[in-house]
Parts: structure tokens; C-alpha cells; sequence
């Protein structure tokens, strides 16, 4: 039941959305953060055949299931952390970028997600002032177990604050910042480590970034009945 | 070369040289005056992907800032103006299409803005540190299959001055572009003096036939505590052709048991 082929046709010249009939799975092994499971992954792979050509175009992820939730302790005004429905203590590093110059290879994140990993730590912040960072850094993370909070671009400090204040209204042109951060979300949107999307650090972006950022990654209305009972 | 379905990374090969220093166009770089290291040539091997600043460490022209106290001697976007930290990029690749295949020429990210020249023709790609850009340049591969590419990056709009003291952003000027804020400064990092200009992330091409698969979404659901769990997969397909696709689109979800032995 793991695979499916349907028929579609894509009218000349356009781009069309479409959504495979969902798979069934019975007991999957689910993805864990570091401490608590093994970290399960399935290669996904989706595929085009053209009548009349041949292979069209490909594409694979890893892909883990796992359902990440959080919400505020109204007694404490800590973030609470569920993993596939269990509580999980959080021990986090925070990171900005494996080197100033971005000479960022793949051999330098898996060194240093392997190292937190090993520090017992199951969670890295990317702080808002440096980068989203890169599917490579995700990759490891996922490997690893590592959860991922990542903020957007905004800091207090050049965002917000001092005498005078530092752009007040965020970066020029917010339409710029929503379709970076749009782009950057399907950009790492599959990968099972990523657990959190921040508008920035020490600081709520300008008013309509900030609406329009929690509108688009608001849960879908279909994914909200899901439920572990 | 690519195969259908893969992407080849254009990771090596590169060769960079400050604006200012070239007097060619994009056009000329990609038809009758490729670029080549010598004597007296501006052109030296790049950091792609990296930053213009990593390419001038990479040859040895500034040292490596964060040693000692050596990113003082480094002159500052500030002092220097834009175009002293604007750059041209440049490297070939093999590619030759058979009818109805695409080739898709892809940035993962460019700091901050580019002009793209490829056998001769200008695309402009528009600004922005975090986005892809992705440009079908089949119209105008070469028939011989070795393409020439030339790439003009333009540092941030408003990269800022250092003040005296320091202090977390710098002046925050780069705080009104789409990029990394810690580029000017903070209390764990010396100013970046190119301020990341580069082609930072990875680039590549990626060849298709007429119906291309963009950004698929991977979402699961879960009941029946985790007993009962569905996978839905959404794509978007772009049909490059002028005629209407009949496809088939698959999904396989494999685990890899032990070595190479999938369960399916």
C-alpha cells in the first residue's frame, strides 16, 4: 500500500497543484528526537512519467513521521514540548552558523550536530540574526535527533530597539521578507527535525509580517482532526 | 551532465574577479572572452559556494579574519564602497539536451541581488539572501554542450558603517535588507567586511522532461494512538511544453531494513 500511481493531466504550459489520495500506514516506526527513540526514516520518492516520453522528472526525501506540539504553560510562561504525544525535558544549544565566511560544508555540520547529539542536547536554536539554515544542517539533524527552532530574520537589536530606534518597521520591503520566508519554508518544510518557526529573536516582527506569517503556517483545518485517540 | 530526476552540483571550476577590474560585459565573458587565471589577469579560483570574502582568503589577497586580530586589515564595505566588494563569478559546464528535455540552471541562495549571463544571454535575478532562484536556460544551451556561465553579485543594498564602538548590528542599516543581521557586528562576531556578498549556497542544474515537479509537501496524520497513520504528499507540476501532458505520478515510500535491502 506504499505505492500509488495516478493519471493527470497538466494543461500546456501551466503549473497545477496536486495531492496524492493519502497512504496508509499501520504502526510506522516513528522518528524520536536524541534520547527517546531511534530516529526512523522512509525514503519517499515521487516520480512524473509523460505519455509519450519517458521519466520526466524525479525527486526523493527522507521523510519521518512524528507529530511535534507546543504550547505555552500559562503557569510558568515556558514553551512545553510534546513528541508523539510524550512530554519531552528540553536541552537545547543555540546556533547562528558553523563559520562566519559561510564556507559550510557538509563534513562541518555533521562534525558539530554529531557533537550535540553527543552533549545530550535533543534541540539547536538558529538565532534570527544569522541564517535559515541549510537542508545539509537539516539532513544531520534529522539523522541525530536534534529539534530544530528556527527564527526568521528579525533581531531586537537591529529591529526595534535603541536610541534611536533601529528600523521600527523591520527590514524595507516586508513583501521581499514574506516571499524569502515562503520560499525558505518549502525549502526545509520536510524535514522531520524541524520543529518550530519563530518571527525572530527578542522581538515580534512589524505587525503585518508577523499576521502574515502566522496565517501561513497555521495548521491546515484538515490536519487539526488528527488526533492520538 | 545531469540525468533526468538528478540535480549535478557546479561546485568547482569557479574563477572570480572584482567589477571594477573587468572590463568585458556578461556577454563577451560568456561568448568570444572567457575568463582565465595569469599573470596579469584579475580573475583567481573562487569559493562557490561562499562569499567573495572566502574567495579572497581562499587566494591568500586578505587573511583569515578570525584569526588573532587580523579582520582590522581587512578593509570594510564602508570605507571601500559596493563595488570594491562586487564580483564577478564564472565557470563551464557540460550539458546537451535531447527534444523535450529542460535544463534548469538553480541558486539555492545568492547574497544580495545577481545578473546571470549564460552563453551569452542576461537574466537578472532579483534580491533577496534566502530565496531560490530557478532559471530554464534550455533556449539557449550551446550545441556543442559546453556552456560558459557568468555570474555579476552585488553586495547588500545598505550594508552600514561600523561605529567606533561597535555595538550589535553596527549603525543596523543592513537591518532594512532581507539578510543576515550579524553581518555588521555583534558581541560574539567581528563585522563581516564583504558583508556575505557571495553566491553562499549551493548551485546546480537540474535536467527534466516536459512536466517538471516543484516543492513537493510531505505531511503525516496520526489516530488511533499512532496505530493507524496516513502520509499526504503534495506537489506542484509545472508542463513546460506547448501540449497537454498525460501523466503518471508516483509516490513509493521505502525503509531501509539493513545495508541496502528496502521494505516496500
Amino acid at each position: 500500500e506504499h505505492i500509488q500511481s495516478q493519471k493527470v493531466s497538466v494543461p500546456a504550459g501551466s503549473t497545477i497543484q496536486y495531492t496524492f489520495p493519502q497512504l496508509y500506514f499501520y504502526k510506522p516506526n516513528l522518528w524520536w528526537p536524541n534520547g527517546m527513540g531511534k530516529q526512523s526514516l522512509y525514503n519517499v520518492v515521487i516520480s512524473i512519467d509523460v505519455e509519450g516520453f519517458g521519466e520526466s522528472d524525479s525527486w526523493n526525501h527522507h521523510f519521518g513521521f512524528r507529530k511535534i506540539e507546543s504550547d505555552i504553560d500559562t503557569a510558568t510562561g515556558g514553551r512545553l514540548f510534546k513528541v508523539n504525544g510524550q512530554p519531552i525535558f528540553i536541552r537545547g544549544g543555540n546556533w547562528i552558523l558553523s563559520d562566519g565566511l559561510l564556507r559550510l560544508s557538509e563534513k562541518r555540520y555533521h562534525t558539530d550536530i554529531k557533537f550535540h547529539a553527543d552533549m545530550n542536547f535533543n534541540m539547536i536554536r538558529c538565532w534570527g540574526g544569522g541564517l535559515a539554515e541549510r537542508p545539509e544542517f537539516y539532513h544531520y539533524c534529522d539523522i541525530y535527533g536534534l529539534l530544530v527552532w528556527q527564527e526568521f530574520w528579525i533581531t531586537g537589536d537591529v529591529d526595534g530597539r535603541g536610541v534611536p530606534v533601529s528600523n521600527p518597521n523591520g527590514p524595507l520591503d516586508h513583501d521581499l521578507f514574506l516571499l524569502c520566508a515562503r520560499d525558505t519554508v518549502k525549502l526545509l518544510r520536510n524535514h522531520p527535525s524541524l520543529a518550530l518557526w519563530v518571527g525572530g529573536n527578542e522581538q515580534v516582527p512589524p505587525p503585518d509580517i508577523n499576521a502574515a506569517l502566522k496565517k501561513d503556517l497555521e495548521l491546515h483545518p484538515h490536519f487539526q482532526t488528527s488526533s492520538e485517540n | 551532465m545531469a540525468e533526468i530526476g538528478k540535480k549535478s552540483k557546479l561546485n568547482s571550476g569557479w574563477l572570480a574577479a572584482r567589477s571594477t577590474e573587468v572590463e568585458l560585459s556578461g556577454a563577451q565573458l560568456t561568448t568570444t572572452h572567457p575568463p582565465s587565471i595569469g599573470p596579469s589577469s584579475p580573475w583567481m579560483e573562487a569559493a562557490v559556494p561562499g562569499t567573495v570574502l572566502g574567495t579572497l582568503v581562499k587566494n591568500k589577497v586578505v587573511p583569515d579574519p578570525f584569526y588573532g586580530l587580523q579582520n582590522e586589515t581587512i578593509i570594510d564595505i564602508a570605507d571601500s564602497g559596493r563595488e570594491y566588494y562586487t564580483f564577478w563569478f564564472f565557470t563551464t559546464f557540460q550539458c546537451k539536451l535531447s527534444e523535450s528535455q529542460h535544463l534548469d540552471l538553480n541558486f539555492r541562495a545568492i547574497n544580495y541581488s545577481a545578473e546571470v549571463y549564460i552563453n551569452g544571454h542576461q537574466k537578472v535575478l532579483p534580491k533577496g539572501m534566502f530565496r531560490r532562484h530557478s532559471l530554464d536556460v534550455s533556449d539557449v544551451m550551446r550545441p556543442d554542450g559546453t556552456n560558459l556561465l557568468a555570474v555579476l553579485v552585488h553586495p547588500p543594498d545598505h550594508p552600514g558603517r561600523i561605529p567606533a564602538q561597535g555595538g550589535q548590528g553596527g549603525d543596523h542599516e543592513i537591518g532594512k535588507d532581507v539578510a543576515a543581521q550579524y553581518v555588521e557586528g555583534w558581541d560574539w562576531m567581528a563585522p563581516i567586511r564583504d558583508r556575505n556578498t557571495g553566491i553562499w549556497d549551493e548551485v546546480s542544474i537540474s535536467r527534466t522532461g516536459p512536466v517538471k515537479i516543484i516543492d513537493p509537501h510531505l505531511v503525516s496524520t496520526f489516530f488511533d494512538d499512532y496505530k493507524r497513520v496516513y502520509l499526504h504528499a503534495t506537489l506542484e507540476m509545472q508542463n513546460k511544453s506547448s501540449w497537454v501532458a498525460d501523466c503518471s505520478v508516483n509516490v513509493q515510500v521505502t525503509t531501509e531494513l539493513e545495508g541496502n535491502i528496502c521494505l516496500v
